[in-house]
């Protein structure tokens, strides 16, 4: 196959639909796309809309080339047909996608640690992650994208385990939107199969050999804002989020930040050196911002806090049940545990944060509904 | 088969 690795992902907005894609050849690249009633025989009509590719390069492996392109002016709840590719290579099979509705009840998919490649037996791992994915996007309805918090591989680099992540199906026909975790910062890899919108140059940026870049997209009517929670620059990460959401929170009905590095967990990671950096960084920037909600992953345990204040206490009187009325600056966190099975970690009781844990060893995802009165997070497990 | 584990309704008071 000279196309390998195309991945559809969000955009800025509903509007944009982002792709990436490995080649056989460099330059020439581009997608293709139309309404689905446009096609003709399954194949795009001549007129089809086109857009080359924004960023293009040699691949971390040395063979293949990294392709990055966009589809824009998509129109809500309509049938998309695309494909990838170029006149040298050729074109990717027409794949299908529908977008989303226009600011009435959604729902997204969220997913941690699925690291593939971890916990010994690539196969088995893969398979967790593939199992956990499809049962989730059968049990949701129609998810307007899928959100994976970080350590997608084991191996910054490894190209077959970015090859086993990026698998199913649902890669081509659902969005995805990243985070990128300690095992996926240390290659450019990350970057180069992830085509992420608006990525600032100037917050949380890798370096000549790592990944980064601190991001954010609305999706749902949601504002959300993901940081590279590797990047040890707290007050770049504060600028960044106080700036997109004096910009760009007006847009939104809620407010959701993800990264990697869960400052809430309960478990083995709690107390490393980072996450303490991060867990005295955090809450004053997400309380002057009202962030609603903080989704992270990182220490392979599900739990959620109680609602928390900018000081990063408890708020008084916050139960951990099944309703949560937050007054503004307050934030509700959630750890999500592995999405594969890849590994787990143990247990730590009696933390301050802890509403709910759960931790039991088996890989999990969470449903999130939107809607203007409600964000709801429900989390399943996948025996 | 998934089973639910968790399940909050996060609002505005």
């Amino acid at each position: 196959e000279a196309i390998t690795d195309p991945v559809l992902q969000v955009g800025a907005d509903s509007t944009t639909r982002n792709l990436s894609w490995m080649s056989e050849n460099s330059g020439g690249g581009e997608v293709r796309w139309a309404p689905v009633n446009e096609l003709e025989g399954g194949e795009l009509p001549a007129d089809a809309a086109a857009a080359e590719t924004t960023d293009s390069g040699l691949a971390t492996d040395l063979k293949r080339h990294f392709n990055h392109a966009s589809m824009t002016d998509l129109e809500p709840d309509t049938d998309y047909a695309y494909q990838v590719g170029s006149d040298e290579d050729g074109f990717t099979e027409v794949q299908q996608f529908t977008t989303g509705s226009s600011g009435g009840d959604d729902e997204f998919l969220v997913f941690g640690d699925p690291q593939v490649g971890a916990g010994g037996g690539d196969l088995g791992v893969a398979t967790g992650w593939e199992r956990t994915l499809s049962t989730a996007v059968a049990t949701a309805d129609d998810p307007s994208f899928l959100y994976s918090l970080g350590d997608q591989v084991n191996s910054a680099g490894n190209q077959e385990q970015y090859a086993q992540y990026l698998a199913p199906e649902a890669t081509r026909t659902i969005p995805q939107a990243t985070t990128i975790g300690n095992h996926d910062v240390s290659s450019k890899a990350y970057e180069q199969h992830f085509n992420r919108p608006n990525v600032s140059q100037d917050h949380g940026g890798g370096g000549i050999i790592t990944s980064g870049g601190d991001y954010w997209f609305i999706e749902d009517g949601v504002l959300f804002l993901n940081i590279n929670s590797n990047s040890s620059d707290m007050d770049a990460h504060a600028e960044f989020i106080d700036e997109v959401v004096a910009e760009h929170g007006g847009q939104a009905r809620w407010t959701v930040l993800g990264f990697h590095h869960s400052i809430y967990s309960t478990a083995t990671h709690w107390n490393d050196l980072d996450v303490k950096r991060l867990r005295k960084a955090i809450p004053p920037v997400a309380a002057r911002n009202d962030i609603d909600l903080v989704v992270s992953g990182h220490d392979h345990i599900f739990n959620r806090t109680f609602l928390m204040d900018g000081e990063g206490k408890p708020v008084e009187g916050s139960e951990a049940g099944a309703d949560e009325a937050k007054e503004d600056g307050q934030t509700l966190y959630l750890t999500l545990t592995s999405s594969s099975g890849s590994k787990f970690y143990d247990y730590v009781p009696g933390l301050d944060w802890e509403g709910k844990s759960v931790h039991n060893d088996m890989p999990a995802f969470t449903r999130v509904r939107v809607s203007d009165e409600a964000l709801r997070a429900t989390t399943y497990e996948v025996p | 088969t998934a089973e639910q584990i968790d399940d909050v309704e996060l609002r505005r008071a």
